[in-house]
């Protein structure tokens, strides 16, 4: 899977993740 | 809420009771940024309604390299116009909650 956290030194976790085709706005 | 080029969305259902909720991230137009942010992907996190400001997760996600220092300001307004929306939106479906 093409996840990956991202846990910043106050302890908040980012979780990255592909954002979805359909999100994406036309460049 | 201004355009920023940066989608904040809610990244689960928001049932009005919890004190947290998880917030999905991600750049829609990286040329409304002043700095080059990698291309993220979307980030998501979890955001402390009560205690938390999007300031400090602005510039925690700063700190974590996904996006330069002179983009904070905007990252903290998405995260802001869509945290004022969701507390909008409990006052009116929840009004007893809140």
């Amino acid at each position: 899977n093409s996840f990956t956290e991202v846990v910043h030194s106050a302890g908040r976790r980012f979780i990255v993740s592909p954002v979805p085709e359909s999100r994406l706005r036309e460049q | 809420a201004e355009d920023t080029g940066v989608r904040v969305e809610l990244a689960e259902e928001d049932d009005g009771r919890k004190s947290s909720i998880a917030l999905r991230l991600w750049v829609e137009d990286a040329k409304k940024l002043k700095g080059k942010s990698k291309d993220n992907g979307a980030i998501e996190f979890t955001f402390e309604l009560e205690k938390e400001t999007p300031d400090d997760v602005a510039q925690e996600m700063v700190d974590a390299g996904f996006f330069h220092e002179s983009d904070v300001k905007i990252i903290a307004k998405s995260i802001r116009d869509r945290v004022a929306l969701i507390q909008w939106r409990r006052e009116r479906i929840w009004p007893m909650l809140h």
